[in-house]
């Protein structure tokens, strides 16, 4: 049974795609078949694995002319396909919009046939458009990357109203998978602060693994690599290990 | 004559928000009268100098209910306004869709009476839709910020691609204002790479001044104040400091 998780934050710059790249790439090195869906027009979880100006994409999925097999790519990472993004995505949210049922464009397509992935993650766009509408509509659960920063926080109300309206409307069993602090730096008053204010707000959804702030993460996009692949001993690639670990223990049949 | 300054980047968290508050706060202590448009649903450039939940908004100008001088509000500045964001504007893009001329709203708000400012900033959505495409047809020009990191770099041509559709059907006198770099860390390679692409592609465009990344700069929004009211002695402070005067020298007239 595949397990659909959107990745969202409205917030731009939060680490949503290199949560993407990377819990993917993670739970791949434990051979469960993961596939990485990115619905953002910047197409940077596509370019962060090596996947540039890819003529089919994930926009052929939403205007309905492809299917689900046609669109997948392989990546030089076993156990790891994508849907690739690209540029037709900009013009996606203003043609979809008089369609009929255009927040469900994306869960029949990635539910209409099993195709034997584990996990499927889908990389959102900084918005709360009809893009990430169509990502809450598909998933089963949703992953919230917050930045350790004040701008962070102020956001998460509008998430969430919108996650409780995606309930009411369009996906009633979709749940809030966990909360992930990312770009945390513990000498940072600020960081701690957020940490409490995410911890009182969301409890036990708080993931126990912490994205630490490391340069090697930022830096693995420009070598098309995930962070465990350019640098397996880096805190990133640690950092990103454990959390794969901590999210396949929440995902497993007690 | 009121020059009107679009901050525009696609790219989410790249600082356009950081910029479009501490820019317009260090010019407005040098007694130039500005005034700060805030057109993202995120309203961070409201809540970060301690205007919240504000009813009336920018929204009432782009569906025309109302005009610039009932919407601009004081803040605790001197020489400094505002005209607030508010969560009516997630649902502005598509409101908008299908009116006439429905990237000329804001345009003509701002320039339809002559209020006084000696420049009008605009805080964008980090997005290339309507509310991004107002900002940039009412503007001048367009000021760019851009992290100094590897996915920043990827976006920049598919939003000069969007000034170039703008400059030839919705605004031909758009010019680009400037491009600066944000949260630079000089010990980093990442940055000094990100810092020759972009001199590189856009010369004498890139403002000598560098904006360092600093904790006090990412701690003022929960202060409610901008950094140079926050901590003026620190280097965010001085950062944008040099960045106004740099701004002012670049449009004074000859
Ligand atoms: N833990 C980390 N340590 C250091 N840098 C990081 C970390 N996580 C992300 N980054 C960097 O911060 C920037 C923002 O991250 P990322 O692009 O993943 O965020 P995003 O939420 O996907 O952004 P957008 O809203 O534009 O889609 C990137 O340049 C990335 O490389
Ligand atoms: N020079 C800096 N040093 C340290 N932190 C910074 C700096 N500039 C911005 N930040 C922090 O980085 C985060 C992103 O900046 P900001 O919110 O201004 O970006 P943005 O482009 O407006 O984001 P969005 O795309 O969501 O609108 C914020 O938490 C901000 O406080
Ligand atoms: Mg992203
Ligand atoms: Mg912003």
């Amino acid at each position: 049974m595949t397990k659909i998780v959107a990745i969202a934050n409205q917030k731009g710059g939060v680490g949503k795609t290199t949560t993407a790249i990377n819990l993917s790439a993670s739970i791949a090195a434990t051979e469960h078949k993961v596939l990485l869906v990115d619905i953002d027009p910047q197409a940077n979880s596509s370019s962060g694995i090596g996947i540039f100006k890819s003529d089919i994409s994930v926009y052929d999925l939403l205007i309905e002319r492809l299917e689900l097999t046609d669109v997948v790519r392989k990546t030089d990472f076993d156990y790891f396909d994508l849907v690739p993004s690209n540029i037709n995505l900009v013009g996606a949210e203003v043609e979809l919009v008089d369609l009929p049922n255009r927040e469900n464009k994306l869960r029949q397509k990635l539910r209409s046939e099993n195709i034997g992935y584990d996990y499927i993650f889908i990389d959102c766009p900084p918005s709360l458009g009809l893009l990430t509408l169509n990502a809450l509509t598909a998933a089963d659960s949703v992953l919230i990357p917050v930045q350790s920063e004040y701008f962070a926080l102020e956001g998460l109300g509008q998430l969430l109203n919108t996650i409780h309206l995606v309930q009411k409307k369009l996906n009633p069993d979709l749940s809030i998978e966990g909360v992930l602090l990312t770009m945390f730096d513990r000498r940072l008053r600020l960081s701690q602060q957020v940490l409490e204010e995410v911890s009182n707000y969301f409890g036990e959804k708080v993931y126990k693994t912490i994205i630490q702030r490391n340069v090697r993460i930022s830096e693995s996009p420009s070598h098309a690599k995930p962070v465990i692949m350019y640098d397996a001993l880096s805190t990133g690639a640690e950092n990103y290990i454990a959390l794969a670990n901590e999210f396949l223990e929440r995902n497993s049949p007690k």
